[in-house]
């Protein structure tokens, strides 16, 4: 027996709308701890974790550990039936091969009026296999607005990384004279670092920009470069991609 | 020349 509550159901439909170009199927793992996804993209440059932990739903219920294999595609579609203030609900058992989700009106609710919508999706068999991925010491750790990477990307992107029609260089300092905390740019460096990645890919990553106002970018020379996304109370998701190297 | 290794060069599976 599964059966879990999000409040804030929006959370999870930002989350589909992050990871969905990256992986087209993918399998989350329930446990009574939370809700955790680890897939790879189609070439194994890039990976997503996912982390949403039990205490950050209002109902959590997993008798045994559940893996659900399921289409991204078709989950977002699913998810985007859900009004952005709407209460969702996952449920799935151990015989069935679908999953329910939920999604009910609150605020409706209140005054005479309840609206339930069920959505059931057909589940599938996924072979996933996962990295074991240690905590490591990172030579440089970013943290910054989420919007201002974002925008950083979008800006190189459009030049492109092939040099045709020019470069382009954007430095960022450490900037902590600010009103709000998350509009901070905290740069620690424990040694210079410079590496060079794929820019189709980071701007993948900034999908995740409405899951939270700031974005730490983790960085090691001999390391995939780890892009965080913290989903206050619940989790975070976790890009890594590797980088280019010479040859 | 630029080369871009998979993941797992750098992770192992469980």
């Amino acid at each position: 027996m599964l059966e879990l509550r999000l409040v804030q159901g929006s959370i999870l439909k930002k989350v589909l709308e992050s990871i969905k170009d990256l992986v087209n199927d993918a399998n989350f793992d329930f446990s009574s701890s939370g809700l955790t996804l680890q897939s790879m993209d189609s070439s194994h440059i890039a990976l997503v974790a996912l982390l949403l932990k039990s205490e950050g739903f209002e109902h959590y219920r997993c008798d045994r550990n559940t893996s659900m294999g399921m289409n991204l595609g078709n989950m977002s579609k699913m998810l985007k039936c859900a009004g952005n203030d709407d209460i969702l609900t996952i449920k799935g058992d151990d015989v069935s091969d679908t999953v329910t989700f939920m999604f009910t009106s609150d605020l409706v609710r209140e005054i005479f009026f309840y609206k339930i919508a069920d959505f059931e999706m057909k589940l599938m068999d996924i072979d996933n296999e996962h990295l074991g991925i240690p905590e490591a010491e990172y030579h440089a750790i970013v943290k910054m607005p989420s919007a201002e990477f974002a925008r950083i990307c979008k800006v190189l992107a459009s030049i492109g990384d092939t040099g045709d029609i020019g470069t382009a260089n954007i430095v960022l300092r450490q900037n902590t004279t600010v009103d709000k905390p998350e509009d901070a740019t905290v740069i620690e460096m424990n040694e210079p670092v410079s590496m060079t990645f794929a820019l189709r890919y980071m701007n993948t990553f900034t999908k995740a920009t409405p899951l939270s106002n700031t974005v730490t970018i983790s960085l090691s020379p001999d390391l995939p470069v780890v892009v965080k996304y913290k989903i206050a109370e619940m989790g975070y998701v976790r890009f890594y991609l590797t980088p280019k190297m010479e040859e | 020349y630029e080369t871009q290794l998979r993941l797992e060069a750098f992770y192992s599976f469980n």
